[in-house]
């Protein structure tokens, strides 16, 4: 129910970079983040979904400003040969969206919700990441405006800003 | 530093579904869980990463004892027309472990520090999905208790159990 909810939170200066099939093998996270992290990256999301055939996309956000310093540690990561990836994707065109709740464990019903006002406004949802408190996507930030009305509408909120 | 982490949590008796090559359009992801909450389904993990050439996979964990009944959900909304995808993969061996902490932020360290600790042990991260106050991945449940001590070593907290 809309009580769940308790907010809606956004990030209007997100962008996502896209290792594309990265081996799907012990250390390769490690390999990825531990120079992300010494390049002072300030790394937000960090989505992984399954392998196929012993690969798979490792995408993470950070702040717009970051993305070149993020990709040349990559790119360095991978001189080094400390990893290897088919290519880099940088989306500098996003923003991140969050529905915010208490218990949301059983959170199918809200995340159909929230999914669902998107949709009604044919927002695309481009990436998913989730906690029990937070429900996170990325969507094309010249629909971020729209996406939080929807959600605020959705969920009974009073906007804030 | 590890007094941003201030504990492990795990659940051993997770299961993930994979939906394999949905349509990247709207309206997709709203047409899978609104089913799945419909069923009762307790989903606490949704991952979906980047699309390629317009579709992409869709990722979600659930109770094992749920399964079968959310596998039934979704092909019966394929059944509708309501969804398309290419396969349907359950894996009802794998377990959750998450890094637990107040404002990882800049938890690119963080994040660098969990995956090298498990690494070191050899343990496969199989999904990753993140928000500023926990960092979780599925691995083989085989490996769960070796996951939990190498995180507690990592970070230097006080195992509980
Ligand atoms: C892809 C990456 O997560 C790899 N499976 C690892 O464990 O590091
Ligand atoms: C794949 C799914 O998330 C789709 N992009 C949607 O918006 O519903």
């Amino acid at each position: 129910e809309s009580k769940v909810v308790s907010g809606v939170a956004f990030s209007r200066d997100e962008a996502k970079v896209t290792l594309t099939q990265v081996e799907d093998r012990p250390g390769i996270a490690a390999a990825i983040f531990g120079p992300l992290a010494d390049a002072g990256i300030n790394v937000d999301m960090i989505v992984q979904n399954i392998s196929d055939e012993g690969h798979t996309d490792m995408t993470f956000s950070c702040p717009v400003e970051q993305v070149k310093r993020a990709e040349k540690a990559v790119n360095e990561a991978r001189d080094r040969g400390e990893i290897s990836f088919a290519g880099l994707v940088a989306d500098t065109d996003v923003a991140k969206v969050s529905v915010v709740g208490i218990g949301m464990r059983s959170h199918a019903g809200v995340a159909a919700q929230m999914f669902k006002a998107l949709s009604a406004e044919r927002v695309n949802i481009k990436v998913i990441t989730t906690s029990e408190i937070k429900i996170s996507v990325l969507i094309d930030r010249k629909y971020l405006e729209l996406a939080v009305q929807a959600l605020h509408d959705c969920f009974e909120l009073e906007k804030a800003g």
